[in-house]
């Protein structure tokens, strides 16, 4: 049975997708099944492989809207353990009708993620920047929830939205979601700010910080341009032995599944 | 009668916020009235200022939804010419409330600027990471939108979108919307993918990128955790020079109204 995981902040430019990406890389490194979603109608998964528009043909609006099969849906990529499917939402009026259809019924991703569960060890869904019914959707489907906080900023208001939107989702749809972690993203560890977004943030999550912390990186930052998960491109780059360490982490804590 | 412009991009985290209120506060420095109105329901405004609870206690959210008189909701900052409205939403659901207002009613901003474009010289609009019902009403009630494109990553197909959407608003609902300008924000010189993406968008966009570039700093990605604009907390920063000479050329270009 695979462990769902959504990486979720309506923080913009927080790090969800390049973390959804090189995390899902790194755990079929690891040789786990793994199953990447980009679920944001903003189409960052796509964009981040080199898939072909045969390959992009369908994705999650096909797969929600028009009730697609799923494996017609399913991509396999490049790594031997990651397949994909893509968000091929392509107008802000396809976006509208996905939310529509996701508002109407909470449970769809969910009765269709029922589906291929047994086929994968690790299920990873990339969130738009938003907590409307895309995500809300996304953590009723979800066994857990991945935190990015970018380590420049750092606002208690909206960690605190963000925990009581997925304490009313969890106590109203889904009584079994947790809370996976809070990472730390594009930290610089040269600057005082960098330290003191850390220092802010354990003292606020405690435990459920996680012990790995993503560097900023130009490395990672060229990533969605040169369209390859960066374990591809330089697995000896800081942020590739990060994003490592990352699902390591993440299968270490997971063990007794 | 003032200028409205709307900071818009669908892409998270690219400098909306640090956009509109650093352009908001250079204006106002150059003594223009201006008003900057936090339509973004994650508060990003607010938490750009140090205001009281007494003075964020009315916001967009009150506006749009309860129609309290704007007059209530206009909050004069330390900045002598610069008025502030924050968007006070304060959960998924009042945001949920605010996106299908604007869905019914999508003239409602409009209707709620006419009262107040004779009082100011520009009003700044700054928007969520979305192209959904909140900024398409925002678009309707702008003269010009200005794009931010943050210098690491520049995504054809987002900007294409972008722009079709702005040109769907247009002729439907405000034939008279154009585009202010394409800008360069977080650009960081010493590498190569800051210099090919200023290229790329210059390619697309040529007379529509603003000549003055945003450089990626410490004090820009510091300005939130210091709630003060950034001609506040260091005028002779990089920062602060980058968005003083882009209000310059924004005047320069709009002088003959
Ligand atoms: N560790 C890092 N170091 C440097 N740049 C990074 C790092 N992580 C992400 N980036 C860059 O920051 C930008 C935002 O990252 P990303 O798109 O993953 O965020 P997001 O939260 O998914 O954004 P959105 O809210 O639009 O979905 C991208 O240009 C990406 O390349
Ligand atoms: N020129 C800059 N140099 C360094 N950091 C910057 C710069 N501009 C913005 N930032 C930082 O980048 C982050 C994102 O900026 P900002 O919040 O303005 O983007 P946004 O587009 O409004 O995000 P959202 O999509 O969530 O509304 C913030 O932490 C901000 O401090
Ligand atoms: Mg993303
Ligand atoms: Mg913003």
């Amino acid at each position: 049975m695979a462990k769902i995981l959504a990486v979720v902040s309506q923080k913009g430019g927080v790090g969800k997708t390049t973390t959804s990406v090189n995390l899902a890389a790194s755990i079929a490194a690891l040789e786990m099944r793994t199953l990447l979603i980009g679920i944001d109608p903003q189409c960052g998964v796509s964009s981040s492989f080199n898939f072909t528009s045969r390959e992009n043909k369908y994705g999650i609006y096909d797969l929600v809207y028009y009730k697609v099969p799923i494996v017609e849906v399913i991509i396999h990529s490049e790594i031997k353990f990651l397949d994909v499917i893509v968000s091929n939402v392509k107008s802000s009026s396809e976006e509208d009708i996905l939310n529509q259809t996701m508002k109407a019924n909470k449970f769809c991703l969910k009765e269709i993620l029922a589906e291929v569960v047994k086929f994968y060890d690790y299920i990873i869904l990339d969130c738009p920047p938003s907590l409307g019914a895309i995500s809300i959707s996304t953590m009723i489907a979800a066994d857990s929830i991945l935190i990015p906080v970018q380590g420049e900023y750092y606002s208690k208001e909206s960690l605190a939205r963000l925990l009581q939107t997925a304490k009313e989702v969890s106590s109203m749809y889904n009584p079994s979601l947790t809370i996976e972690g809070v990472l730390l993203t594009m930290v610089d560890f040269r600057t005082n700010l960098g330290k003191k977004v850390c220092e802010d943030i354990r003292k606020a999550m405690g435990e459920k910080v996680f012990s790995t912390i993503i560097p900023r990186t130009v490395k990672l930052a060229e990533a969605p341009m040169i369209k390859k998960p960066i374990i591809l491109s330089d697995i000896n780059s800081k942020g590739a032995m990060a994003y490592l360490s990352l699902a390591q982490e993440i299968l270490a804590k997971n063990e007794e599944r």
